[in-house]
């Protein structure tokens, strides 16, 4: 697929985006 | 057969509705049992949300491209929700494996995230469907023909009133969660993201501004309590 650049850590994911962790 | 511009089109659109005809117009089994998990199910407010979305996004699209076209923006509607659902369980599996977590009561019942959810998963569609592209995108009112007409990025933001901020934060986790999506779609959703960092963000009434200045007092208020750290 198209190399997106993923940018978000392991620690980071939507959770953490919407303040929900 | 040389793959032309329209076979290409058709091609993708083929691959779209064949990966969302096994996901229905339903939440799954499996989303279902993510949201009875909530300590709050959310599972009636993402119906009454979807309704009013679907509305408020079929007359703007019959709007922009063309009165007897309200019905296309339905059906647009049905396989962004296919999409939405099969993409919020997918998120929702790697979140569970990632933290540990079963229990999801903030996040599913954030209506920002559902409505920013649906907005990236209905500019695939559109995306998909050439009606959102960064190549033709000419401003056209009434228009009948979809291709042409104004329903480029950032029209879906202003569709449900989106803050380009929000819709950011799903664009990664979209791709993430969605491997199947084609080359074109990916780079089309990652112009959207530069978009918004370049240009959308920044405009005014953007919320960033109000996170900014709280960052920043927040760390002033820091520095004053510790000076001695800083040495």
């Amino acid at each position: 697929s198209h190399n997106y650049h993923f940018g978000l850590e392991d620690h980071e994911g939507i959770s953490e985006l919407f303040d929900c962790d | 057969p040389p793959q032309t511009p329209i076979r290409a089109a058709m091609t993708s659109i083929q691959q779209l509705r064949g990966e969302l005809i096994s996901t229905g117009d339903q939440p799954s089994t499996n989303l279902d049992k993510y949201f009875k998990n909530c300590t709050v199910d959310p599972t009636q407010d993402v119906l009454k949300r979807l309704e009013t979305l679907e509305q408020t996004f079929s007359q703007r699209f019959g709007q922009a491209v063309g009165p007897r076209c309200v019905i296309l923006g339905k059906q647009r509607f049905t396989l962004g929700v296919r999409l939405y659902y099969k993409v919020m369980e997918e998120m929702l599996k790697s979140e569970e494996k990632r933290l540990s977590v079963q229990n999801f009561s903030k996040l599913l019942n954030d209506s920002t995230f559902h409505t920013s959810l649906m907005a990236c998963a209905l500019e695939v569609v559109m995306a998909t469907y050439g009606e959102s592209s960064f190549k033709t995108g000419g401003y056209n009112p009434g228009g009948d023909d979809p291709a042409e007409a104004d329903v480029c990025f950032p029209w879906i933001l202003d569709v449900f009133r989106l803050s380009a901020f929000d819709f950011y934060k799903v664009i990664e986790s979209f791709i993430k969660a969605e491997p199947t999506l084609s080359k074109d779609i990916v780079k089309h959703l990652e112009t959207c993201e530069n978009l918004i960092m370049e240009r959308i963000a920044w405009r005014t009434g953007s919320p960033l501004f109000e996170l900014l200045k709280q960052e920043h007092e927040g760390g002033a208020a820091e520095q004053v309590e510790t000076p001695a750290m800083c040495y």
